[in-house]
């Protein structure tokens, strides 16, 4: 019997979207498995990073809008959540945005004028 | 200083190399900075080992102990340029390949290529960070990679881009003075970075960012290093 006194009602990232299926959205997911050779295990796997995709795909509209000097889209990230792109593929550590390294080791200042 | 510059041109610049699904982009930095000043003083292009430092190097930060290199978890470039002045040097990429994932440190002292000698910060001044890379050779530099998820050539110009959160550690070997910008409807300068994400990603493996703005954090964390060839 469902518990009616608690029930989900936000968003769950890895809640199947069946509504993806079929889409033009899942054929441009499909080219681009293709295109970077990828593979998900599990049926489940492969409609969670189709929804990641259809995100990533927005995201990229909008850093076109924000960046419209360079050409944004699809990359071989576009299946990975922002945390998952930053933890798998950066790696700088958060020195608190400090400049990290000995003090007193700056270079002299170089004649750059004219 | 020149109005275009390309490190690339001179033959100081080794191939795009690719970090894999590891946390390492400090290590590529670390040794494209280390190959470009041993090119500077030699003449010779060496390609050298990232494998070590994610294998071996554990320095920390003098100022914040907490940020330490730690392989495939992240770490910094001048915690590697500390720990190479102490382990004596680098190896070659061939003597020491890239895996991807962090193992047993196998580093031989005897197989070093490349010595480390010392290294120095850039100041915040675009202008000096362009004579230091003309001087010293390709820099190691930290930037927010925000944009880079979905970047796939042209010049990169973001309206909003945070300078705080540095996170990714790439190469800078040049500068160019003609980007058209769209938005500008004007030729702005930009800078052309190295990263390592394999030459499938960007313009071959290159990023093209705006100059002059201090754009995503350029300007944060900037390293140059002076080598020596081992005996």
């Amino acid at each position: 019997v469902e518990d009616l006194t608690i029930r989900q009602v936000t968003a769950d990232n890895r809640r199947i979207r069946p509504n993806l299926l079929g889409t033009h959205t899942e054929s441009k997911f499909r080219l681009f498995m293709s295109d970077y050779g990828k593979n998900y295990s599990t049926r489940e796997e492969y409609i969670h990073r189709l929804g990641i995709f259809a995100k990533n795909v927005l995201k990229a509209a909008e850093h076109q809008m924000m960046d419209p000097s360079a050409v944004h889209g699809v990359t071989q990230f576009s299946d990975l959540t922002e945390e998952e792109f930053k933890r798998m593929y950066t790696g700088v550590a958060d020195v608190g945005g400090s400049r990290g390294g000995t003090v007193g080791a700056e270079a002299p200042m170089v004649e750059v004028d004219g | 200083l020149p109005e275009d510059f390309d490190w690339r041109e001179k033959g100081g610049v080794t191939e795009v190399k690719n970090q894999g699904a590891c946390g390492s982009c400090w290590a590529f930095s670390t040794t494209g900075a280390a190959e470009g000043a041993h090119f500077v003083s030699t003449g010779k292009l060496l390609s050298l080992s990232e494998q070590q430092l994610v294998d071996c190097d554990q320095a920390c930060d003098p100022k914040d102990k907490k940020a330490c290199d730690n392989g495939c978890g992240g770490g910094l470039m001048t915690n590697a340029y500390e720990y190479l002045m102490e382990a004596g040097g680098l190896e070659e990429e061939r003597s020491y390949p890239y895996t991807g994932k962090r193992g047993h440190c196998k580093f031989d002292p005897e197989k070093v290529a490349v010595r480390v000698l010392n290294f120095t910060t850039i100041p915040l001044d675009e202008n000096q960070i362009a004579a230091n890379l003309v001087r010293h050779g390709p820099l190691a530099v930290g930037l927010n990679a925000v944009f880079m998820q979905t970047y796939i050539g042209g010049v990169s110009c973001p309206l909003i881009c945070s300078k705080r959160n540095v996170n990714h550690g790439v190469l800078l070997v040049g500068y160019g003075s003609k980007g058209f910008s769209i938005l500008r409807l004007s030729n702005k300068p930009y800078w052309i970075i190295k990263n390592s994400w394999g030459k499938k990603w960007g313009e071959n493996g290159y990023y093209k960012l705006c100059r002059g703005h201090d754009i995503c954090g350029i300007n944060s964390m900037v390293s140059a290093v002076a080598t020596q060839v081992s005996s």
